[in-house]
């Protein structure tokens, strides 16, 4: 099972 | 004051076409390097970075930076009043809460415009760190929108693999399973028709296809996409905009639980 991974994890929030 | 003027304003058209589907809502910014957009889907799991860099605009008057919030289906019902070869300029003034897109017929015979309401938009930005990444797939835009529609027939995610012998599209489902492995094909007669591989690494990572398949709108803008892929990072998938820059969709990887 694939769990969806959010962008937050890589980039942060300016 | 702003003033922009395109005067290949079906660019602006095909943008609108890749991005309405993605995001609603989204500020475009404005400063004298150019004219972007950064914004991250409902689900924050994909973002759109695009830039139209001042100097591919025949006119760019940016007085003070902008950022101008937009509903982008608005934007889109908008531009389809424009010919594909019209002329667009974008006009704003510093302090309005209003946009006007003027479009213009190449003879100069036909003169319309369009103003439309701009919308308060809290939007998070991210910090997109330059990176360098472990694979970098460039192979003919129309082949990559094939192979993620004909792949999402058949499962709703895609494994992207590259190795030293090609790149791999798999996915399974229901019915079954596919493999479709694009080789490098460098020596054929067109640049846009090759697939070229930069592989520092092998890597290999899992997407939703419904994503994929949504970038692949943005396939008019250019002949070929670049695909680029570390084992860390959101995978970019690149559409150059001739002359002006790009349009960037970043999309995070999914991962076994």
């Amino acid at each position: 099972i694939f769990i969806q991974v959010y962008l937050a994890v890589y980039f942060a929030t300016l | 004051m702003l003033e922009l003027r395109l005067v290949q304003g079906s660019l602006l058209k095909k943008v609108l076409e890749a991005i309405k589907d993605l995001v609603t809502d989204a500020n475009f910014d404005c400063s004298t390097s150019g004219f972007s957009l950064q914004a991250m889907d409902s689900s924050h799991v994909a973002l759109v970075a695009l830039l139209l860099r001042s100097d591919g605009f025949e006119h760019f008057r940016c007085d003070r930076s902008l950022s101008m919030g937009m509903n982008l289906n608005h934007v889109s019902k908008l531009l389809k009043c424009a010919s594909n070869d019209d002329i667009i300029t974008i006009k704003a003034d510093d302090d309005a809460d209003t946009v006007t897109f003027m479009f213009e017929s190449p003879r100069q015979d036909k003169i319309a415009d369009f103003e439309m309401k701009l919308m308060d938009i809290k939007s998070e930005h991210l910090g997109i760190p330059e990176a360098e990444y472990q694979s970098i797939v460039k192979m003919p835009s129309q082949e990559f929108a094939r192979i993620c529609k004909d792949l999402s027939s058949i499962g709703d995610t895609v494994v992207i693999s590259v190795t030293k012998e090609g790149v791999k599209f798999s996915t399974r489902g229901d019915i079954g399973s596919a493999n479709i492995v694009c080789r490098q094909n460098s020596t054929v007669d067109k640049p846009e028709e090759a697939t070229t591989i930069q592989m520092k690494e092998p890597v290999s990572l899992t997407f939703a296809l419904r994503y994929m398949n949504s970038f692949t709108k943005a396939t008019p803008l250019s002949s070929s996409v670049s695909i680029s892929m570390s084992s860390d990072l959101p995978v970019v998938v690149e559409y150059k905009i001739a002359e002006m820059g790009y349009l960037r969709y970043y999309l995070a990887p999914k991962i076994e639980d």
